[in-house]
């Protein structure tokens, strides 16, 4: 899901 | 961070180089499947378009710049530079049968309907079924070159270890994300057959030769 920062994996 | 995922990354791009100095080296590119590395190329591109809006940290930023430039010049010796060499008669996979149910999956299936997002599904969705027109390619040459075959072994151990990654995160982050994991579990399956193959033949140090 997304968390506030958007995607943060490659 | 974690060990899975640093791993997985690192896995990542060392069968990225170790595709790319291959072409390099032996200024050829026999044997690979210029359309998966199309597909890369835009996995990389629609997953990647947060890089300038969305900063995670240096490492993320980093790495993905170096993913997109490595992939995009691979395509470009692939489709330029030795273009002589490309074995555009084994590498027949039609990706449009790959991009248009990905896309159009892309839209019905997403966390979010905003472009940005549908377009990391689509990426998503992508990653998981672009290696198909290699092992697609290596099933009608019915043999790889070693060199392609430790690339073919990094690539799936990568997305491998992510699913490790995932595992990490649900228990101690409770971070879960169903899209990453399907498409993940997806992509490490169609890779077993060649898992076996190399554990099997080339790890003895054998060629990779499919049975014909």
């Amino acid at each position: 899901q997304e968390n506030a920062q958007g995607h943060d994996e490659l | 961070m974690n060990i899975f995922r640093l791993v997985g990354d690192l896995s990542h791009l060392l069968a990225i180089f170790v595709l790319l100095l291959k072409i390099w080296k032996s200024r050829s590119c026999a044997g690979v499947s210029g359309k998966s590395q199309i597909l890369f190329a835009l996995v990389f591109i629609t997953r990647y378009l947060d890089l300038f809006t969305n900063f995670i940290s240096v490492y993320n930023s980093l790495m993905k710049v170096i993913f997109i430039a490595s992939t995009v010049a691979t395509v470009y010796l692939m489709y330029i530079k030795f273009k002589a060499t490309y074995d555009s008669n084994h590498d027949t996979f039609r990706i449009e049968f790959l991009v248009v149910p990905v896309g159009g999956l892309a839209f019905l299936v997403n966390h979010d309907f905003t472009p940005l997002e549908i377009l990391w599904t689509f990426s998503i969705y992508l990653e998981s079924v672009a290696i198909l027109p290699q092992l697609f390619m290596i099933s009608k040459t019915g043999e790889a070159e070693t060199i392609t075959s430790h690339y073919l072994f990094a690539l799936g151990s990568y997305r491998a270890l992510y699913l490790l990654n995932w595992i990490y995160r649900y228990y101690f982050e409770g971070y879960f994300d169903l899209i990453a994991v399907v498409a993940g579990c997806v992509q490490t399956i169609l890779y077993c057959d060649f898992f076996y193959l190399y554990i099997t033949k080339v790890m003895w140090g054998k060629k990779l030769s499919l049975p014909a």
